[in-house]
This record gives C-alpha cells, sequence and structure tokens, in this order.
C-alpha cells in the first residue's frame, strides 16, 4: 500500500500577521494583498475562514524578517478598509505533511492531528491541499512535532527543510 | 518569465460544513477527523484560522454527495466537544490558481483577489501553498471565475477540471 505521506516540510522562520474583522465584500483581499505586494513582501501561506455578520478574518504568514514590515502594512490597510485589530505572533512555525493523493485519505489528516495532540501540540491553523496539509503552531514545538511525525507516519528521521525558508 | 500560474482548477461539487468555536486545545482536531474518517467521509481542504479567546472556527470542504453525512457527523462531534453551531453550505465551489513557484510572487496572489473583486465575486475562503491558491465562492459564480482568472493569466480558456470533481 502506497505510503500516503512521503515527507514532513518544517519552517521555524515563519511569522504570523491576522487582521481581524475585515469587512467581507468583494476587493478587500484584493487591496490587501495587492499592498502587501507592493511592498516587496514574500507572503507564504493565506489563511481565510468563511466569516460571521459580513465580517471575517484573514492570517498570512512571511518570513520572520519581514515581521515589522508586514505588520504595518496590515495596520496601514486595516485602517483604510475598517477592519479590526491585527495581530502579530512571530513565534510560530508551519508543519506539513506531504504526500500525493493524501485527500482521499481523511485517514492521513485524522492521525496527523493526532499525533500533534498525542504530543501536547496546540494546532493553531490549519491550511490543506490534496498533496500537502500545513499547520501553524508554536515555534517552541516544532522539534517536537517534526519527530512525532516521522514517526507516525514511518518516516526518516531527516526532516525535509521546507524550501520556503 | 516563467508564468507563475499554468492551470486553473475547478470543482463545482462540493458542500461546505464550518464548525463555530471549537475548544482551541491540543486533541480537538484530532477528534474531529478522526470521527469523520470513520465515517467515510472525504475531505477535500480544511481551513483553520487562528482563533481569539480560546476558541476558533474549523471549516472543511466534501463532496456535495456527502453533505448530509459530513453535516451530522460535525453535529454530533461538535456536541461533544462544546462547540458552537454548524453552518452547511452546499452551494460552493472551489477554484484554484496551480502554479509553481508562486509563493516568491505575493504579486500573483494579489493579481488573483483583483480578477475575482473586478468581477464581482466575494472570496469565502481562503486557503494557499507554495503551488495552489485556492478560494471557495458561490457556486453560481464559478464560471465567472475560471473566465476572468484564465484571462487574467493568460492561459488557453480550457479550464482544467480538478481532479477532486
Ligand atoms: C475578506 C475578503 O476575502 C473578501 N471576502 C474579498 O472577497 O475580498
Ligand atoms: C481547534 C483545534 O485545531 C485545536 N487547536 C487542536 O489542536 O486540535
Amino acid at each position: 500500500e502506497k505510503a500516503p505521506v512521503t515527507g514532513i516540510a518544517v519552517n521555524t522562520e515563519e511569522a504570523k500577521i491576522t487582521i481581524r474583522q475585515l469587512p467581507d465584500q468583494p476587493g478587500v483581499a484584493a487591496k490587501l494583498f495587492g499592498k502587501i505586494a507592493e511592498q516587496g513582501i514574500n507572503v507564504d501561506i493565506i489563511v481565510q475562514n468563511i466569516g460571521a455578520e459580513k465580517a471575517t478574518d484573514v492570517s498570512f504568514t512571511v518570513n520572520r524578517s519581514q515581521t515589522e514590515k508586514a505588520a504595518s502594512t496590515a495596520k496601514a490597510i486595516a485602517g483604510e478598509l475598517g477592519a479590526g485589530s491585527v495581530e502579530t505572533d512571530a513565534k510560530v512555525a508551519k508543519v506539513s505533511a506531504v504526500g500525493i493523493g493524501m485527500r482521499a485519505s481523511s485517514g492521513t489528516a485524522a492521525r496527523f492531528f493526532a499525533t500533534l495532540a498525542e504530543a501536547g501540540i496546540n494546532v493553531q491553523m490549519i491550511s490543506t491541499s490534496e498533496i500537502r496539509i500545513s499547520v501553524i503552531i508554536d515555534e517552541g514545538q516544532a522539534n517536537d512535532a517534526v519527530t512525532v511525525l516521522h514517526r507516525a507516519f514511518g518516516l526518516d528521521t531527516e526532516s525535509e527543510k521546507d524550501p520556503t525558508s
């Protein structure tokens, strides 16, 4: 049986910016990420869940070296768009399970989350695709996360350094 | 210059389940997706943003044929975990821009969102990776989204049907 997960990737150089309560209408994400691109800020992941009552939160991660720039850009945009507060966390890491055809196996996601839970690691954010399950966790728990995930998926203990780092 | 986006994928057979206000502590995602896997429900994407005040929302999409099963499973779990309400929307579509090395180009995300905005399409959810920008939108706007995105990224008007459909 083909292994659903072929590697664990980690990026411990991330910072997360969250803009709370952006107006949930066309053009808002465009303005935000347009401004961010103008500022030469490289965005890694973007996560937005569906909002309630016409507003929603948007988070994105950047390389930690760009934390200040990203935070101030986000604050400027939040002001212009009538959003709520901006939160910054420079102590996060992104950990991912990578594989082909993981989608059909919701058991893979279940195992991924159960593995982190057993290690006492809180999952702050989740973003998945067919070939990748990514979570944002506390940077201090990144090493533990990589270790337990390798063990859970029967992988070599060489963690694959995320090319985004 | 290499084209950052090489294809537009669409899945118009999706339904979205959102569980509001899950307790934000280790083990919650594990229980939820463990139960979902047990029920044989195939999950496409999972999105969770960082919560406020010890709770957060988790959304996931499934094939529309599994809407009822996914919704009732989510409600059962929400009850057990002390979460808030469960929302179901069977009228969504997932639209994605796919490419290699998009991450370095936050201009790609900006163009993607601006293109949808100009067509009056509201972005309900966002989930990205280095090689894919995915959004959940109203199913009724999926055709427009695919058309305007092909045009914006200079692509053939043959949309690549998402293998998850
Ligand atoms: C919040 C933001 O994503 C908004 N819904 C938009 O379409 O731009
Ligand atoms: C909400 C859920 O993701 C929780 N934080 C967990 O770690 O399981």
